[in-house]
């Protein structure tokens, strides 16, 4: 029960966000119970889903630092439940630098909610610092989005080796959940050169759903609605609800 | 003499390396003297110029904990010099936080060497981090490379907040220099949303030259080559073109 699942890499820019909101709410469209926690203090996973934390209102700012519950800071949006972000979240890399066990503050807090959901998903801010190593500590796996592009390729062994890190000394048990190759575009040759060697580096752990390059998932964000919801036919809304189904069946394989 | 300019924006994939790297060419090709600062661990303003840190040479790191002189890392590239990065300098974010005077070592360590250029250009990661704060911190002004997409806008007000707080407690002179929208696409209603947008915004500040979505641009890094040298005929290298010559002639006016 309960397993969390990290959306992570280092890279900007590489779907994240896009893949955190959309697996999230196409998993709850299949009748999972999912809860979405937003990382990022840029918050667009929240957005995302049409949720702002106005101030006084709980995020996971105050989680971490121990000022309130998981269960405080959740909000229901009828697909997913949110654990929100906002920007004063900055604060807390610097907060929890002199902290003990500071990678394990997003653990602790979620172990009095995780068992009330089937899947627990992660959205990261692009960089490798204390709110990632917390979210690669509190996971029990790493869905890792790749762009079709050069730069996303140079990143990864960067990323595997903070993975390495993790699994050696903050969490032995942290697996790779799957890799995902985003905003492929099948007219160029860049996003087919990069698809292949992300599957000759990454062999059965690359999914065989691959997200296209599509407008919907770019424009859904500003009707604070995830693609299943602001355009369901689209080729994006289609192409994640088929990763979500491909992510299920995996659950009996990992 | 000497300008530098950060190029910064905390989301993640908005165009900054890719700007960082083909203004620095432009601006070479237009006979300025350019040094290109890569503050990214990624490193991919340095592997955009084909230049990779080997184990033992130095790199933006010994230059941060004082281990070396910009002068020593410095590599010369026919259109602009480069100061690397390497994975290694996501360590400098962690052990400078104690260090007396952390924001300035950047501004100290450039101060040796930018008599010899007309511009320094510094490529930030996508964060507000310590790596970011340093780079505020030593610059004359800041270009906001802006995606024409919805998630990019969001992130704008946390920007200006943190080059506001630079500006009140680190660096009284630093100024806007200017506003580029990137990766447009004249196909896409959301692209001409955003942008018109950032121009209600930030007014003035817009440049006229505006990025468009071009292929050449995301295949010219994996050949080690900014465009103008892969393809200049290309949209996206007489853009980059446009905007350095657009960038000169605001020198005069800023
Ligand atoms: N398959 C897609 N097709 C078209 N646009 C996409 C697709 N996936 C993501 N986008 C858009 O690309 C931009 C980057 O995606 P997103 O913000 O999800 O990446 P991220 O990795 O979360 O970024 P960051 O590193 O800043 O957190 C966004 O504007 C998003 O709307
Ligand atoms: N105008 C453009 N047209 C097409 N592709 C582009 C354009 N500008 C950038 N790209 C590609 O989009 C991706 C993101 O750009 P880039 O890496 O420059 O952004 P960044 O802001 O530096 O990312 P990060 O936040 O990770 O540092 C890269 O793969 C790049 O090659
Ligand atoms: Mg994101
Ligand atoms: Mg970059």
């Amino acid at each position: 029960m309960g397993k969390i699942v990290a959306i992570a890499n280092q890279k900007g820019g590489v779907g994240k966000t896009t893949t955190a909101v959309n697996l999230s709410a196409s998993l709850g469209a299949a009748e999972k119970r999912v809860l979405l926690v937003d990382m990022d203090p840029q918050a667009n996973a929240s957005s995302g889903f049409g949720v702002r934390v106005e101030d006084g209102e709980k995020s996971i700012y105050e989680v971490l630092i121990d000022e309130a519950d998981a269960a405080e800071a959740i909000r229901e949006t009828g697909l997913a439940d949110i654990l929100p972000s906002h920007p004063r979240v900055i604060g807390a890399e610097i907060e929890l630098v002199s902290q003990i066990a500071r990678e394990m503050k997003l653990k602790n807090a979620l172990s009095g909610v995780v068992k009330q959901y089937d899947f627990v998903i992660v959205d990261c801010p692009p960089s490798l610092g204390l709110l990632t190593l917390n979210t690669l500590t509190a996971a029990d796996s790493v869905l890792i989005p790749i762009q079709c592009e050069y730069y996303a390729l140079e990143g990864l062994s960067q990323l595997l080796g903070t993975i390495r890190m993790v699994q050696k000394h903050l969490n032995l048990d942290l697996r790779i959940e799957g890799v995902l190759l985003t905003m492929f575009d099948k007219r160029l040759n860049l996003s087919s050169q990069v698809a292949d060697e992300a599957i000759s580096y990454f062999g059965e752990k690359v999914y065989d759903t691959i997200i296209p390059r599509n407008v919907r998932l770019s424009e859904c964000p500003s009707f604070g609605q995830p693609v299943i919801l602001y355009d369901v036919q689209s080729a994006g809304s289609r192409s994640y609800m088929k990763l979500a189904k491909e992510f299920i069946e995996k659950q009996d394989s990992i």
